[in-house]
């Protein structure tokens, strides 16, 4: 799964999300890559997420979503919020994998709960960061 | 003005250094820099969020490396079935697709739905549809077939087990599955 977030200098938020699915997966079997709210999301008054990992628990914790609620509701920051997502309520269903995700203010959050994420970003004018291992 | 930023992922999974060699992390160190550099071009030239994406997530498609497009997995039919979304946070609209096989791009057909339908998701025949009246370019099924997501295939085929894109990259997939609890 590949995804990409972003902050325009309008201040506008933006999410896209594409997948192959799993390996061996049945056909028809769809995960939360094409499902807003559970992979991707974005609204201008939280923030812009693309998930990435175990579709069906994305899906069932509604986590792109959740992660925005967390900002809108609990006053979470955009870290706080993603963290809480990624590991603690993913990951006690039983579910692998991280997000990428922006705010309104150009902070960037991208949490994992697996071994590695292949994943970038870059402010405008910047050298860009790219990591792929937990310990980076 | 805001701090324009781009943030892009190619996936998670059972990654470590020890399963990966010097020359494939180089390569997937080069795609993510370049294209979070094309992200950040559009950004710098006062283009949009949504083109930004647009534009990161099709790159990542076009890369073999990533299962997306072309270097998608395989089902356990041996088939190849692509989903993508997408969503403007400035007016909450979206556009998704799912179980297309023929598009080489599926992240297109996603932007074409926002873009041109009061619908959110279109699914199979009828989202290549839509796509092809919008001018998306069609490939044939096996366009998006590589060696090395065959050889991830059989060995999940063994296992009878779906696994996550990056977690049967090499060895046993058993062993990624387990790892991952």
């Amino acid at each position: 799964t590949v995804g990409a977030v972003a902050l325009d200098r309008d201040g506008n938020l933006a999410a896209a999300t594409s997948t192959g699915g799993m390996t061996n997966k049945q056909a028809g079997r769809v995960g939360d890559s094409p499902i807003i709210g559970a992979g991707c999301y974005a609204s201008n008054h939280t923030a812009a997420v693309s998930c990435t990992g175990t579709g069906e628990v994305f899906m069932r914790t509604l986590a792109a979503y959740d992660l925005a609620a967390l900002m809108k509701y609990a006053g979470l920051s955009l870290q706080q919020a993603a963290d809480r997502v990624i590991m603690e309520k993913v990951l006690a269903l039983g579910g692998s994998g991280g997000l990428i995700a922006v705010d309104a203010q150009g902070n960037v959050a991208l949490p994992f709960n697996s071994e590695g994420m292949y994943r970038g970003y870059g402010y405008v004018g910047e050298p860009a960061v790219i990591n792929i291992y937990r310990e980076e | 003005m805001a701090r324009a930023v781009i943030a892009i992922h190619g996936g998670a999974g059972a990654i470590t250094r020890a399963a990966m060699s010097t020359e494939k992390e180089q390569a997937y160190t080069d795609a993510l820099a370049a294209i979070v550099a094309s992200g950040q071009a559009i950004l710098a030239a006062g283009g949009s969020a949504l083109d930004a994406v647009t534009e990161a997530v099709r790159l990542l498609e076009e890369c073999p490396l990533f299962n997306a497009g072309k270097g998608a997995v395989f089902t356990h039919q041996g088939t190849h079935e692509l989903d993508a979304s997408m969503m403007d946070g400035r007016t909450l609209e979206v556009g998704a697709v799912a179980g297309v096989k023929h598009l080489r791009n599926p992240v297109l057909a996603a932007r074409a739905v926002l873009e041109n339908s009061p619908h959110a998701l279109f699914i199979g025949e009828g989202a290549e549809a839509f796509a092809e009246q919008h001018g998306l370019e069609k490939v044939a099924a096996d366009y998006f077939s590589t060696p090395e997501r065959f050889a991830q295939l059989q060995r999940a085929l063994g296992s009878e087990q779906a696994i996550l894109d990056h977690d049967g990259a090499a060895g046993d997939p058993l062993d990624a599955d387990r790892k991952l609890g």
